[in-house]
């Protein structure tokens, strides 16, 4: 900090403006950890005091893991708060240095848990050395110590009845783990503050609804999440569209699905596929005058397909008279476009009264070369 | 890859590399069209500018450029709008190259699955990448065989974590085969009985990989995704 430029991890901070060595600069932050979300402070301050360098790395540490299981054994009641002091040490706001945890909380959680960690043959974490915190009397240094209105679990575990704290997942899974039950006691969608999908009974949250992503089994919860009027078509973002605009080749629905699944081949009785065009909402065939290869092409790539594709002229032998025909534009050169419903438009007739029919084939995907023979 | 071993040049060629400027390798990614890769999208956190990002095909020793290597730039990243950061769902991106690749016998798409295909639990796959090792990070891309584990399974490992329908497990208890740092992104696909190989998975997310907290990795179910990808591909190729 002799000049203005600070060097990390000082950069930033109001320290390196007063021109001081950048020595101690941390700043105190936010809590963010999950499991350390409901102390009694808010702010917290790095390097803690297993070494984290951030939260981040705190939040994917072995102890992050450990005492979350540890604190389910019921093994110290202030346990998960010594936990929290040390994995997101208080943030002292005047001073932004760490208020350390008092020996004596983590004197008597290492007196109390340290055996049940023996059981199944895992250590207390090493840098836990309690006589570097100091005595809750000590003269010059303030320590934390639990008070009565600590929670006692943290925002990943439900506390039962009896003060215990089980794991959240564990809650409600058909399997007691509270020694009163009270674990899988009010286990409602409603009481969870969740949605519930009508057959499945699976619980949701209320953001999942109408998201345009189903995460019912049945799909129930992205019905009726639209009125559109009669001639309107509903977008697969539940935005309503007209009709009319519906494969036009210009987006309309904000997420383009009036633009989806516009070109389609349908059965036929040959070995290749008539080729349809939904359009306006309805299905539509193609007239084959002035059709050209590259429009084969064409259609064959937007449905995903590959090529080079066959074509076929097939006549129409239908009499009914209500078939329905798109022809090519004729000024189909000279559009800006390369969606082929945009090409077509609807026609009185089709002067060839022939239909195109298609086939296109997949392009090559997932083949590896032939491992290589080699003479012993 | 943890537990297993450096593959031959050539036998992968839908695995690309993800590099960023002088970091050199950050992610796996997989080819599955002659435009387009697939990705993490975790691998983009805070560098989301596609300009700063080339992907590198056909290569095997990432320290020793091959004849076969080709070099595109990113011209588009599209993130998956539900991807949640916090608890790494909907962890996939679709990449557009600036430039077709030139499909060459070291450089190929894989098939992407079709919307109702799924992979069955005990299935034997192959994971690939160039991350790390548990003791250093490899040059040569390296491949481990894993088994695939039922949802109900892999919840029972991570009892902090979710593990959505969005998500697939693969590997072992005992961590012995298994992706890790810098696998991200990278495939993990399985050979259909016509010789094809299809892409189920790519690497997300797991334990710390060389921890002594094991158990299987997590994967972006890719079978989930496939209409949302279809969708997106479709759209900047036609109508944008």
């Amino acid at each position: 900090c002799i000049d203005a430029s600070c060097s990390e991890p000082c950069n930033g901070s109001p320290y390196c403006e007063n021109h001081t060595n950048g020595t101690n600069c941390s700043l105190c932050e936010p809590i963010t950890l999950e499991l350390c979300l409901n102390l009694p402070y808010n702010h917290t301050v790095y390097p803690n005091y297993l070494g984290h360098k951030t939260q981040k790395e705190a939040s994917t540490s072995w102890e992050s893991s450990l005492f979350p299981a540890l604190v389910q054994t019921n093994c110290y009641k202030y346990l998960m708060f010594f936990a929290c002091t040390i994995l997101v040490p208080k943030c002292d706001s005047e001073s932004n240095q760490r208020i350390p945890p008092c020996r004596s909380l983590c004197e008597h959680s290492k007196e109390h848990c340290e055996s049940v960690l023996g059981i199944v043959g895992l250590q207390w974490p090493e840098d836990t050395d309690c006589s570097q915190f100091p005595e809750e009397n000590s003269a010059n240094e303030t320590c934390l110590l639990p008070d009565e209105a600590v929670e006692e679990c943290s925002p990943s575990h439900f506390k039962c009845k009896s003060g215990r704290c089980v794991l959240v997942s564990r809650k409600c899974d058909g399997h007691a783990d509270c020694e009163d039950d009270s674990d899988e006691k009010n286990c409602g969608c409603s009481e969870r503050g969740l949605w519930e999908c009508p057959v499945s009974k699976l619980c949701i949250k209320h953001t999942m609804i109408c998201d345009g992503f189903s995460d019912c089994l049945d799909n129930a919860d992205e019905t009726n999440c639209s009125t559109c009027k009669i001639n309107e078509l509903v977008c697969a973002n539940y935005d309503c569209v007209h009709r009319n605009l519906w494969c036009d080749g210009k987006r309309d629905c904000a997420d383009s699905s009036d633009e989806w699944n516009c070109v389609a081949l349908s059965e036929s009785s040959s070995s290749l596929s008539l080729l349809t065009i939904h359009k306006h909402a309805s299905e539509y065939l193609v007239c084959a005058d002035d059709w050209q290869e590259e429009l084969s092409q064409q259609a064959c790539k937007q449905i995903g397909l590959g090529g080079p594709p066959v074509t076929q002229i097939m006549e129409d032998n239908d009499q009914s008279h209500h078939r329905k025909w798109l022809r090519l534009n004729s000024d189909w050169r000279n559009k800006n476009t390369s969606a082929l419903q945009s090409l077509l438009v609807k026609g009185k007739f089709c002067q060839s009264r022939s239909k195109i029919s298609l086939l296109c084939t997949r392009e090559d995907c997932g083949r590896r070369p032939a491992a290589r023979m080699s003479k012993r | 890859i943890l537990g297993g071993r450096t593959s031959r040049p050539g036998r992968w060629p839908w695995q690309c590399s993800l590099q960023n400027g002088p970091s050199g390798h950050i992610c796996g990614c997989v080819l599955i069209g002659k435009k387009w890769i697939l990705t993490a999208a975790h691998c983009f956190e805070g560098r989301e500018t596609a300009s700063v990002w080339k992907v590198v095909f056909g290569i095997n020793n990432l320290d020793h450029p091959s004849v076969f290597m080709q070099i595109r730039l990113v011209k588009q990243i599209i993130l998956h709008p539900q991807y949640n950061r916090a608890v790494v769902d909907y962890d996939v991106s679709i990449v557009e190259l600036d430039e077709a690749i030139n499909e060459t016998s070291y450089v190929r798409p894989v098939c992407l699955p079709r919307k109702d295909q799924l992979v069955q639990p005990d299935t034997y796959c192959y994971i690939t990448g160039w991350g790390h090792l548990g003791n250093r990070m490899p040059f040569k891309l390296q491949e481990g065989e894993v088994r695939i584990i039922s949802q109900k399974q892999c919840q029972s490992y991570f009892d902090l974590k979710t593990i959505t329908s969005r998500m697939l497990c693969a590997g072992f208890e005992s961590g012995t085969v298994d992706s890790c740092m810098g696998d991200s992104g990278g495939p993990l696909v399985c050979e259909t009985p016509e010789n094809q190989w299809t892409l189920f998975g790519l690497t997300s997310w797991g334990s710390v990989c060389f921890s002594k907290v094991l158990g299987p990795g997590v994967y972006s179910n890719v079978t989930h995704f496939v209409e949302w990808i279809e969708k997106q591909i479709y759209i900047r190729t036609f109508l944008l």
